[in-house]
């Protein structure tokens, strides 16, 4: 992986080997967990880095969930590679791995990034087909069981954001469900969007302030603060219907819910020229900036037990 | 492939809450295709929405006639994406006589 080139896009293939290439370098420290498998039967994979030899409490990072927003699949890659760097070197970041797991989903939507790359670059839904409709897929951020099919979605199989036809009814939500449900001991989830320069936190479908809001908004505060540290990238934060829209069935309305408290959603880089299409020049300042957001968050949590 | 040559993404700025329900009223005409990047939120929040070549003319008059600012963020979404196809080609082949 030393020689992976991680200011490129890749295709769902090279990362899916970059995953297994990385799990070979490192044994004692990263796995791969099969989660499930994608409505057109492609494996869902998570990484998991983890320092010891039972589960531990845990922080979950998911990029790529909207196919087309490839910064975000390359920065995970990146994130993945950077864990394996630091973990004894960075000693904040080594004393969050001696005690915490991490499980880091770098292709969330697998069949829709797929079509990305082979038939259309502007996918952003899974590929699942709706009885009765010639339209395709789902929009998996309206598809969890948090306010499934309120306003901030739509019951159009049509749109971008159709929510589906009952929540978890797409496999690559149900699969994540499952796991974080079996799992247990969840304590930060963060799911990774492009772009519009945002931190969200709970809750997008109603403005009813989240219970742990004060904290939540401290420390996003924090985790903006450390990102726009190194480029000077300027993040605005708060609760999803208040910063930008209502949004129902999102993916962190419903891990709150689960009692995650440091549930939150990032919105990356926005050069205000290139949307969805960032250039590659791009990934690697964006996955370092977002990079000590991240840290911020995962210290905390370290920091916080509940 | 889908084919975008010509799509434009226009970035829109709403100054106000009517301008806000008007590029609301454009995300409903289906016929036109338009693909929201970015929504319509709030006032002073930017909307981008990649707009199809067919769809162009008509799109402008509309924000024009209401008096709703934009400029154009991406001239033609096909140029970008052959190139970022060569980029990734380009890397692919760097790569090989490392790996």
């Amino acid at each position: 992986t030393d020689t992976f080139n991680y200011a490129a896009y890749h295709t769902l293939d090279e990362i899916y080997k970059f995953m297994d290439t990385l799990v070979a370098e490192h044994p004692d420290l990263v796995s791969k967990i099969n989660i499930g498998k994608t409505f057109e039967g492609r494996d869902i994979f998570v990484l998991k880095f983890s320092t010891g030899v039972t589960d531990r409490p845990a922080i979950w990072i998911d990029t790529g969930i909207h196919s087309r927003e490839w910064v975000t699949q390359a920065s995970g890659v990146w994130f993945a590679k950077k864990i394996t760097q630091d973990y004894g070197q960075d000693s904040t970041f080594t004393k969050i791995l001696d005690t915490m797991d991490i499980f880091l989903e770098i292709v969330t939507n697998p069949d829709g990034f797929a079509f990305t790359h082979s038939k259309n670059r502007m996918w952003r839904k899974t590929r699942s087909t709706t009885p009765g409709s010639l339209c395709v897929g789902v929009d998996p951020n309206r598809n969890w069981d948090a306010g499934f099919g309120m306003a901030g979605a739509s019951s159009n199989p049509c749109s971008d954001t159709y929510h589906g036809k009952s929540a978890n009814s797409e496999v690559e939500v149900k699969s994540i469900v499952d796991f974080v449900t079996k799992h247990g001991k969840i304590k930060a989830f963060i799911s990774i969007h492009s772009y519009s320069q945002l931190l969200l936190y709970p809750y997008g479908y109603k403005t009813e302030p989240a219970p742990d809001q004060a904290e939540l908004d401290e420390l996003s505060k924090a985790a903006v603060t450390a990102l726009a540290s190194l480029y000077g990238t300027k993040f605005k934060y708060g609760s999803i219907i208040k910063t930008i829209y209502q949004a129902s069935g999102s993916t962190i309305d419903w891990t709150y819910s689960q009692g995650i408290k440091y549930s939150f959603t990032f919105e990356l880089r926005d050069t205000g020229r290139y949307g969805f299409l960032l250039p590659a020049s791009q990934i690697i300042p964006t996955a370092q900036e977002t990079w000590l957001a991240l840290l911020t968050i995962m210290e905390h949590t370290l920091n916080h037990p509940y | 492939k889908e084919d975008f040559v010509g799509h434009q993404v226009l970035r829109i700025s709403a100054a106000h809450e009517a301008h806000v329900q008007k590029v609301k009223e454009l995300e409903d005409l289906e016929h036109l295709q338009l693909d929201f990047w970015r929504g319509p939120t709030q006032p002073g929040s930017p909307i981008d929405v990649r707009v199809p070549f067919l769809s162009l003319q008509a799109v402008k008059v509309f924000l024009e006639a209401h008096d709703i600012s934009y400029e154009t963020m991406i001239e033609d979404v096909q140029l970008l994406l052959d190139e970022e196809q060569e980029q990734m080609v380009a890397a692919q082949t760097r790569a090989l006589p490392l790996s």
